[in-house]
């Protein structure tokens, strides 16, 4: 999966990608303050692609705010949803909402699901959906953050560590392998990192086509921008 | 349609009728609908019409009684508007519809088991972009109607090269229905669903009709001077002939990067310079200038477009970002030095385009800021040697002062509509002017054979578009008219002379009822009401008047409802006795401008998950 800090106020974006075994779960948020973890897990292709490279994508989402007493288990099948001490389904291929006294829940048909947890945090998570016969391909899901302005200083994860802003300088803009990709020197968290120009797709407006958004990127899974490796964020169940 | 949602109106008839005699269109909208309730109601009648056209006529027949619309003065119009609104009665029947429509409502009240025919009128010039000419009619029937249809019939002389219909609402059931017969100079297009065929499914009331239904045509180009068409004492001018290799352009794009520019524009300028710097031909040389209080550029002369000058303006323009005030006066007039420099250094090919293009999203509000001034400026420096095009982005810039400032200078404006497509948008426009085939043209006519001439000289002639003139034969029996074009082409001058003859039209159109009676001299009247109207606001202070004043007289003469005359609607007496004038106006892109930023909150209801910080994983 493709991971994207979009920084308004610098007008940039950082970007990532996370590569590892199908089936690896994730953490992508977790603050211990408000409760709230997310965890993803990938998925593979369908069969190794001819030019042999494995690409992985989050297949599901567990998410649990343990002060509000919701717990959210969303896959590229269904939406479960547990509150008030009992369990909830709800389908892609139904257009739908549930409105809870802690949690919001907003499914467009085959398209999005928005979830709103009460003073704490906004996401939503799209459901790509792909041809079923398609060779290589299967379904997956993407997550977008709308708003986490209400989590703790110490939210942490993948994605949680970025909440709070990050601070980083781009110097020495030189040409790097492909001309519409320049290499440049980013310095970040007292490291200094070989960067490269690129540019990744934000889906929510267009599921299919996606919008290209410019962004650094950052090569080896993130490596020097996320506090630790990759690996440090792999958890062994979804909550 | 009507408010009610049981309502017992039937609407049983529409029609979209469309005549099109040398790219001149004509456009009848008509809609039948009876009223089965034991009361009366209200019944609306709402359609799109393109923003190029003039509506020219407007009727409802009400039980065998016909209340037509009267194309009066603006100013006295509005006197008769102002006496309705102080009695507590809206009035304005046209109002903004997207980019290219405008919509046009009213509505009537209908007793019980009655008749209403509602028809609308509208004309216009059918312009040559990108190489086709595009007939664009949306419609959207709120319910399933008994005769449905779409025709319309396309008579060019020249002959007919190929004819495109689609509609966005065309399913694969649908799509067989779209009859279309073309002969050498006629085509004939039509679409008429069954009732059964408009249903959205089986045993529902839900139609499928709801879109736009779009004809795209081109007509054979004749070589040397074009094609001249003599009809009852007009003659129209159709000049873009084939085969004229391009000629190469030099081009300075100055780029606003002020704060508003911020997010998404600065973004979707980047992105669409990447693709516009692509698409430049080698022979071209081009200069990138960013301004905001400051100006600053990529280069201090013009580069010839290599692929490796290209690629590296590439990565500068992927760096621009915003910053700081909007200096235009400055920015532009560095443009102008650069190419007036680089021509005087013969670092520029003899024979090629120089133009600039500016795009800004904003007022100015650093350096000179008193419009008329820099208006005046740009005017003075460029001398008329060189083409100001002027993109403004978004509502909030003064799209008056672009206009104007851009037809003062070769040039023109163009507003791109703050929108996901808004790189699309600025890349189109460069498409438009990207490929000039000739420059100074110049087309000709004896003195004492034609007067009413509308513009003739035309600085420049770009690939896929057309130049059009027309005028008035002094002679009413005049059967041929002499010409000669003039212009400067690549490596050498084009000039041809040739003489027009006046067609027969029982031969052209053996089968045809001689229809084409007015429709030379109505596209003559169109298109001088076009170029006054734009004379009204950028020639000097009396051209401005007088032009002002001669559209005016043209557009009542022809019943044209133009930004000078609106449309009276007087509609039936209701149950009090009164009587309730509408006016039909034609918006002008400054209203639309401020539609669209009344509009904003609605039309993009999403834009604040973009203002604040995203974060997000996915995959491609």
């Amino acid at each position: 999966p493709h991971f994207m800090i979009e920084l308004s106020d610098r007008d940039d974006a950082l970007c990532f990608n996370i590569n590892d075994n199908p089936g690896t779960i994730f953490t992508l948020v977790r603050d211990p303050e408000s409760g709230i973890l997310v965890n993803g897990q990938t998925i593979g292709d369908k069969k190794i692609p001819l030019d042999g490279k494995i690409n992985t994508y989050f297949w599901r989402f567990g998410i649990i705010h343990r002060t509000l007493g919701v717990r959210l288990e969303v896959s590229t099948h269904e939406i479960s949803v547990f509150q008030d001490g009992k369990w909830v389904k709800l389908l892609w291929s139904d257009t739908g909402s549930l409105k809870g006294p802690n949690v919001d829940l907003l499914v467009k048909k085959d398209r999005s699901l928005t979830v709103t947890l009460k003073d704490s945090v906004k996401f939503v998570i799209l459901l790509h959906k792909v041809w079923q016969k398609h060779p290589y391909h299967q379904d997956y899901l993407g997550f977008y953050t709308l708003d986490s302005h209400l989590l703790s200083p110490a939210v942490h994860g993948l994605l949680g560590q970025f909440y709070h802003g990050i601070e980083y300088e781009v110097t020495d803009l030189r040409p790097g392998e492909v001309p519409e990709k320049p290499d440049a020197t980013m310095f970040v968290k007292g490291q200094e990192l070989n960067v490269t120009r690129g540019w990744q797709r934000d889906f929510r407006r267009n599921v299919k086509v996606g919008e290209n958004v410019p962004c650094w990127f950052i090569h080896s899974n993130g490596t020097g921008l996320i506090d630790g490796d990759a690996a440090d964020y792999i958890v062994s169940g979804l909550f | 349609s009507t408010n009610e949602a049981t309502s017992q109106v039937e609407v049983y008839s529409v029609t979209v009728e469309c005549t099109v005699m040398s790219r001149f269109a004509h456009t009848v909208m008509t809609s039948k609908a009876l009223n089965k309730a034991n009361s009366s109601q209200e019944i609306f009648f709402e359609v799109d019409l393109p923003k190029t056209a003039f509506i020219t006529n407007f009727s409802m027949e009400i039980e065998g009684q016909v209340y037509a619309g009267e194309v009066k003065e603006k100013e006295k119009a509005k006197k008769q508007y102002e006496k309705a609104v102080s009695s507590g009665q809206t009035a304005g029947l046209v109002k903004v519809s997207g980019r290219k429509m405008e919509k046009f409502s009213v509505s009537v009240n209908i007793a019980a088991n009655s008749n209403v025919t509602f028809t609308l009128t509208y004309e216009e010039l059918l312009q040559r972009k990108l190489g086709h000419y595009e007939i664009l009619t949306r419609v959207k029937p709120k319910t399933l109607v008994q005769e449905f249809q779409i025709v319309t019939n396309i008579f060019e002389p020249q002959g007919i090269t190929f004819v495109d219909a689609h509609a966005t609402f065309l399913s694969n059931e649908l799509l067989p229905l779209v009859d279309k017969t073309v002969t050498d100079k006629k085509a004939h297009i039509s679409f008429s669903p069954t009732v059964e065929q408009q249903r959205k499914c089986p045993g529902c009331d839900g139609t499928l009709i709801d879109g736009d239904f779009v004809i795209k045509y081109d007509v054979n180009r004749a070589k040397g001077f074009g094609d001249i068409q003599i009809v009852n004492g007009y003659f129209v001018h159709f000049f873009a002939p084939p085969e004229l290799p391009r000629l190469p352009k030099n081009v300075v794009f100055v780029i606003d990067r002020s704060g508003s520019m911020g997010g998404r524009k600065m973004a979707q300028t980047r992105e669409a310079m990447l693709e516009i710097l692509k698409d430049l031909h080698e022979e071209d040389h081009f200069a990138l200038i960013l301004f905001d209080n400051y100006i600053t550029g990529w280069r201090g002369s013009l580069s010839k477009a290599t692929k490796e000058n290209v690629d590296e303006a590439r990565v500068y323009v992927r760096h621009i970002r915003d910053d700081g005030g909007t200096n235009i006066n400055d920015a532009v007039l560095t443009g102008v030095r650069m190419l007036v420099h680089d021509r005087k250094e013969k670092r520029l090919p003899e024979r090629s385009s120089d133009m600039i293009i500016l795009m800004t999203d904003g007022m100015p509000n650093y350096g000179e800021t008193n419009l008329q001034k820099i208006q005046e400026n740009m005017r003075f420096a460029i001398g008329g040697n060189m083409s100001l095009f002027c993109l403004g982005f978004g509502d909030d810039v003064d799209y008056s002062f672009l206009d104007v400032m851009g037809k003062q200078n070769k040039g023109l404006a163009r507003r791109i509509y703050e929108a996901s497509d808004s790189a699309v948008q600025l890349q189109g426009f460069y498409e438009d002017v990207s490929s000039p085939l000739l420059l100074e043209v110049d087309l000709r006519y004896p003195e004492n054979a034609v007067d009413s001439l509308t513009t003739n000289h035309f600085s420049q002639l770009f690939n896929g578009s057309e130049i059009v003139v027309a005028g008035r034969l002094t002679d009413n029996d005049l059967d041929n008219l002499p010409v000669e074009v003039f212009g400067e082409g690549f490596e050498e001058k084009y000039e041809v002379q040739g003489e027009a003859s006046a067609l027969n039209w029982n031969v052209v159109y053996p089968d045809e009822e001689y229809i084409f009676g007015d429709f030379t001299e109505r596209l003559w009247a169109y298109l001088t009401i076009q170029q006054l109207l734009d004379k009204s606001k950028s020639g000097t202070p009396d051209e401005k008047v007088n032009a002002t004043a001669k559209a005016l007289d043209m557009s009542l003469q022809y019943s044209f409802v133009t930004p000078l005359t609106s449309m009276v609607v007087i509609k039936p007496e209701t149950e009090d006795g009164t009587e309730s004038p509408l006016i039909a106006d034609k918006l002008t892109e400054e209203q639309r401008q401020q539609a669209d930023k009344m509009a904003y909150p609605v039309l993009t209801p999403v834009s604040n998950t973009y203002s604040s910080p995203s974060f997000f994983v996915d995959g491609d």
